[in-house]
């Protein structure tokens, strides 16, 4: 089973559409292994990434330095899964 | 599992085996206006199951509802199982829902792609596609809302099997996909196709593939300007409405492109709600706000089909 100890999920604020091709620039880089789950777009709508552990050093410090908004939106995702897993258990029993 | 459905809870999430015993009962307790219909098998050899609400005729005018083609998207499926609920529950007592019924079959697919979403529930709660093996590449799948015949392999997708949004080697490749294209074209007579994701708050008619605007334009985005009102209506959720390439980004071979170039107008896809905190993982308590909320948007649209018929 695949987890995601340590996965977080940032919500990106691009402030314009340099900033948005900018992200475009991380989405191409695959061995960082990003699921985006809202693309960039424009900059009107926020970009939605999870990140895995390994990734989010390289990718907050490249946001960072290019001036990207950013905040936490999901802080370790693996622990909301084991949350859903337990309502969803208790709810069956 | 409850024995009946009213007892089902609707609101908890569910695996794949728990939503098709539902389907099940729901038939086996109404047997007179709901049917189920397997319509193909999924790469794996799941059943695909399409619930038939039919008051009798024959190959009425038809309304396709489909939750979940991107398998992580678990309210979407929530919210399918509710909708049947209340399509059932609604006969003969709500006048509007009652006199789409008397003239049109709905047709209600809740788990568009089962073998995603049985993955979701065993291996990996955040898989999105098919799981189809890609000849030459060792990543599995294809993103089935990429993998239809409208300006397949344009901009807007992925020749990349390791993406979230690979197209495909072909339109139609997916299994899951290739039975509705045979399923809309052997019926023949679908007037509204209504494709449901999450999340992102949005209503959203074609095109994705292309900038050029619909014959329909007009019509279309008057239309999802009174559904999102309506389903604003309850709970305050804002939505954006509009075509997909101006509101959202080029998405090239897309459901509701294809159904609309097969003549079906009102071809719409929803994407549900998100509070901005939780994206797909959006805690069961929000199921039912979320699938009430998206029904008032859904009688708008299936009540304006009822009403202009073309």
């Amino acid at each position: 089973t695949e987890t995601f100890v340590g996965h977080q999920v940032l919500r990106i604020f691009a402030a314009d559409e340099f900033q948005v091709e900018k992200v475009k620039e991380l989405e191409a880089l695959e061995h960082l292994q990003l699921d985006f789950w809202r693309h960039p777009i424009h900059s009107e709508f926020p970009i939605d990434v999870r990140v895995p552990f390994d990734s989010l050093q390289g990718v907050k410090v490249f946001l960072e330095s290019n001036g990207i908004r950013y905040s936490i939106m999901i802080e370790d995702l693996q622990s909301l899964v084991d949350e859903e897993k337990l309502f969803m258990s208790r709810q069956h029993f | 599992m409850p024995r009946s459905i009213e007892t089902f809870n609707y609101a908890s999430y569910h695996n794949l085996d728990e939503i098709y015993d539902f389907m099940d009962l729901l038939v086996g307790e109404n047997s007179k206006l709901v049917s189920k219909i397997q319509i193909g098998k999924s790469y794996e050899g799941r059943p695909i199951n399409v619930l038939k609400f039919s008051t009798g005729g024959s190959n009425r005018p038809a309304i396709w509802i489909d939750t979940g083609i991107h398998s992580r998207e678990w309210v979407t499926q929530a919210s399918g199982v509710y909708f049947a609920k209340k399509i059932l529950e609604g006969y003969g007592k709500d006048a509007s829902l009652t006199s789409i019924l008397d003239n049109f079959d709905i047709f209600l697919e809740i788990v568009t792609n089962p073998d995603g979403f049985a993955f979701t529930h065993s291996k990996n709660r955040m898989w999105r596609k098919t799981r189809s093996q890609n000849s030459g590449s060792s990543c599995v799948g294809v993103d089935p809302n990429r993998n239809w015949d409208a300006g397949f392999g344009e901009a807007g997708s992925s020749g990349n099997p390791c993406t979230e949004t690979y197209r495909g080697p072909y339109p139609n490749s997916e299994p899951e996909v290739k039975a509705i294209v045979d399923f809309v074209k052997s019926h023949g007579n679908i007037k509204a196709f209504i494709s449901i994701h999450s999340y992102s708050q949005l209503l959203l008619y074609p095109y994705g593939y292309t900038s050029k605007k619909a014959a329909d334009q007009a019509e279309l985005d008057a239309l999802a300007q009174k559904a999102v009102e309506a389903l604003t209506s309850l709970h305050g959720t804002k939505y954006k409405y509009g075509s997909i390439i101006t509101t959202i980004y080029q998405a090239s071979g897309g459901t509701i492109d294809w159904t609309y170039e097969q003549g079906i107008k009102y071809s719409y896809t929803f994407e549900l709600r998100d509070t901005g905190r939780y994206g797909f993982m959006l805690p069961a308590s929000q199921i039912i706000p979320t699938a009430e909320e998206t029904w008032l948007a859904l009688m708008v649209i299936m009540e304006h089909t009822r009403d202009h018929p073309y």
